[in-house]
């Protein structure tokens, strides 16, 4: 039978470091999973992976407010590189082809 | 994906979507609904993935509801190109969140989605609260290709969008345009209901083993709004 998803709340009024530390402790377990099976995902990754990790290593430049802020913060809370972090979140953009 | 908007017979938008993708059974483990809130209020809200900060499915409540649908167009190193290279460029679920923040009606938010160049090309399907608010974009990166809008006076009161350009033929391998247009038809613009639209999202292949979540929404009824994982 369908199932409604979880519910959370992300406080826009919270540093944007912080509004995802609840969403991503509750999903500590998976979340790792899902972003190490979307990088085998990515199209020709010799090529690819060098030119995210130039966004992820310079991310307030590319990416604008409150993104690079958010996704530094869930980077942390799982303590993950913040690039396998931006490779997910640009997934779309990346295999849109 | 299919992405459905319609008018109702009293003249209510409404907006159905089934989001497909690969990665499937993962994704449905970590399927949210997130109420953006500000002030204690609730701003805007998306139905996502835990660890995803874009949105590709919302509803900024008596205002409008956006939904997007892949489209496979162009090279993958252009996207990339265009993110590193254009800052004005932007990421598409950023965008589709930008827009739910800050955008205050479906007029606005159209011309946002737009005209704002985006890394990839995508299909953006929105919807309203007032009559004839419900429109289909075909977007290329730097802007529309295609602005299809609810004619419910001409007997267009739905539209239905997949991955493919509305006024191609979907690919015979991949048609779930023809089987939603038929269930629309069946339902018919006096049965809307959030119970009838859950039906139209669940027939085969509108519905099928990629599908990791369908959502119904309205953005002049907001509580309306409802997500379910699926696990056909």
């Amino acid at each position: 039978d369908p199932v409604n998803p979880p519910a959370f709340v992300v406080n826009l009024d919270l540093p944007e470091e912080q509004r995802w530390t609840e969403v991503a402790l509750k999903y500590k377990q998976l979340v790792p999973d899902i972003y190490a099976i979307m990088k085998q995902f990515l199209p020709d990754p010799t090529i690819s992976l060098p030119l995210i990790r130039k966004i992820a290593a310079d991310v307030d430049k590319y990416l604008a407010k409150p993104y690079a802020g958010e996704m530094r913060g869930i980077a942390k809370t799982l303590n993950m590189s913040l690039g396998d972090v931006v490779t997910c979140n640009l997934l779309y953009d990346i295999s849109a082809f | 994906c299919t992405s459905i908007v319609m008018q109702d017979a009293n003249g209510t938008i409404w907006h159905a979507r089934n989001l497909d993708y690969s990665f499937t059974e993962i994704l449905r483990n970590i399927s949210i609904r997130v109420d953006y809130q500000k002030g204690g209020k609730t701003a805007y809200t998306g139905i996502t993935y835990a660890g995803y900060v874009g949105l590709v499915t919302g509803q900024r409540p008596n205002a409008f509801t956006m939904t997007m649908d892949e489209r496979d167009q162009g090279a993958w190193w252009m996207n990339i190109l265009i993110a590193i290279l254009d800052r004005n460029a932007s990421p598409v679920s950023f965008l589709l969140r930008d827009t739910l923040a800050m955008s205050e009606n479906f007029t606005s938010a159209l011309e946002k989605v737009a005209y704002t160049t985006t890394a990839a090309s995508f299909y953006t399907i929105m919807g309203g609260v007032r009559v004839g608010e419900g429109a289909v974009i075909t977007k290329g990166r730097v802007g529309p290709i295609d602005i299809w809008k609810l004619d419910a006076k001409s007997g267009r009161w739905y539209e239905v969008e997949t991955n493919y350009d509305h006024w191609a033929p979907p690919p015979a391998g991949d048609d779930r345009r023809d089987p939603a247009i038929k269930a629309m038809n069946s339902m018919g613009q006096k049965s809307i209901s959030k119970k009838s639209l859950f039906n139209v999202m669940s027939t085969p292949p509108v519905m099928n083993n990629k599908t990791t979540y369908t959502v119904v929404m309205s953005a002049a009824q907001p509580d309306i709004m409802e997500a379910w994982i699926r696990n056909p």
